[in-house]
């Protein structure tokens, strides 16, 4: 872009379900927002924002009738799931609850070439994600809030009411937590890489079993603006096939496991390192740190994506097979499990329905955070939907995968948030959970 | 509203989710990861 263009792309937004009010400028205009703990910028639709649909079906800002509105003008973009948002900084009062957050740098926005922000029911996102992502070294509102000595602590906490009965969706609250929406006490991790919330979680625990992927440990990022929990397709594929989530058939996965499946085994008995099986085997090469597919054969772009295809399948087909013999299972048991869980793959970006009826026979899922479990009940993973009048059920888990150095990623959405209440300390730079209320 | 414990509450709303939002935005994150892939070696999410 240009010199004084920033473009950060983000998550996008449709299948968030929780918002709240804030207000803008003297005398208070008001918005309705998505506190998004994944983004770092506060934007809202500007007055000068003519030629998007969804500016006009949402509340805008017009900073001629706000007393307070300082002028900057710098330009930016930002680009998010299927098109962007562009406009302009300004400053002016924000108003949260009843603090009055002064000169707050934030975009008004000029253009929203998305279906996104038409169907959504928010005008606009307040991002509550570190100043290393925001846009225009904007600072997101917590920071204007430290600076200006308006909290009694550096935190703010989530409560994310899970009742679909409820009136309340749930609580926001800054300069501190709520004792009233959580048990026990808090269980802080430190945050390991700043911009999103990012620390560094363990295993995943099917019914107390391991999952192995990410037993030596997955970077993981909290974001309240994602509905659901989205992981490593190795990890999702072993989950589905617990729960019964359809899910794609992977003829490479299969062609792999029947093909190659022994030879894995045998490699893994004979204590050859994980990392490597599958460089031993042919399918992947070793890049000093971990597996990737084979670039020799890049020049035909054909065989590549055929080649990086079968290397991830390989990859995966070691974490299960490793897994299982960890249980000692048979070599014959233990085909047949890798087998099966080609037929579970998750599709990219996808959600998988299971059967609403069998949720009570579902097994509990477990993060490993800080050498403790946090345990997620079938009721708590499995979302209900409402469609043409009947209720379908769908898993929380999508897949998701960065490669190494940035991932393996876990992002953490409401579908945990909900059942953890979760602090969020700038203060000291941690994350906490504790059982929520 | 801030209240005598120090502390700031914003109320949340809850929106129900439903099939065709989640199908938006599966189609939304399809897209987005085209433009991210075109993005080369940006680092970004």
């Amino acid at each position: 872009g240009g010199s004084n263009d920033d473009i950060v792309p983000l998550d996008n937004y449709l299948d968030t379900q929780y918002y709240g009010e804030i207000s803008i400028g003297t005398p208070p205009q008001n918005f309705t927002v998505i506190f998004d703990t994944g983004s770092s910028n506060l934007w809202v639709p500007s007055s000068k924002c003519y030629f998007s649909i969804a500016c006009y079906l949402h509340h805008r800002y017009k900073s001629a009738k706000s007393k307070t509105y300082k002028k900057n003008g710098e330009t930016c973009t930002i680009s998010y799931g299927s098109g962007q948002i562009a406009g302009f900084f300004s400053e002016d009062n924000v108003l949260v609850g009843d603090l009055v957050v002064r000169n707050q740098k934030f975009i008004e926005t000029t253009r929203e070439t998305s279906p996104t922000f038409i169907i959504g029911k928010f005008d606009g996102i307040l991002g509550l994600g570190f100043p290393e992502i925001s846009v225009g070294d904007a600072p997101p509102i917590w920071q204007s809030m430290k600076e200006q000595k308006l909290l009694e602590n550096d935190v703010f906490s989530f409560w994310l009411n899970r009742d679909p009965d409820a009136s309340a969706g749930g609580e926001l609250v800054f300069g501190g937590v709520d004792p009233k929406h959580y048990k026990g006490s808090h269980t802080y991790v430190p945050v390991t890489r700043k911009g999103y919330w990012q620390f560094n979680m363990g295993d995943l625990l099917i019914g107390g079993q391991s999952t192995g992927f990410c037993a030596g440990g997955c970077a993981a990022i909290v974001d309240s603006g994602t509905s659901l929990l989205a992981g490593p397709t190795a990890i999702v594929a072993q989950v589905n096939h617990a729960i019964g989530a359809e899910g794609i058939i992977s003829t490479e996965c299969k062609e792999v496991v029947r093909e190659y499946g022994e030879m894995i085994l045998q490699l893994l008995i004979a204590q050859t390192s994980p990392q490597k099986v599958c460089t031993q085997i042919g399918l992947c090469v070793f890049d000093g740190t971990h597996s990737v597919s084979n670039p020799i054969e890049s020049v035909v772009e054909k065989q590549n994506r055929g080649s990086d295809l079968f290397c991830t399948a390989c990859e995966m087909a070691v974490v299960w097979i490793q897994n299982q013999l960890r249980e000692n299972k048979t070599k014959e048991l233990i085909l047949d499990y890798a087998n099966q869980l080609c037929e579970r793959l998750p599709s990219p970006n996808g959600e998988s329905t299971v059967d609403c009826h069998q949720i009570s026979k579902m097994p509990n899922l477990a993060f490993t955070i800080a050498n403790k479990t946090f345990t997620l009940t079938p009721e708590q993973y499995i979302v209900k939907l409402e469609q043409a009048g009947q209720t379908m059920c769908i898993s929380g888990f999508m897949a998701f995968d960065i490669p190494p150095p940035r991932g393996p990623l876990w992002i953490l959405g409401d579908v945990f948030m909900g059942a953890y209440h979760t602090v969020f300390d700038f203060g000291k730079n941690r994350i906490g959970f504790a059982k929520s209320a | 509203i801030r209240s005598s414990d120090g502390l700031l509450r914003i109320d949340l709303n809850k929106k129900k989710l439903d099939k065709e939002t989640l199908t938006a935005a599966k189609l939304a994150r399809q897209e987005g990861s085209h433009l991210l892939s075109s993005a080369g070696s940006r680092q970004y999410l």
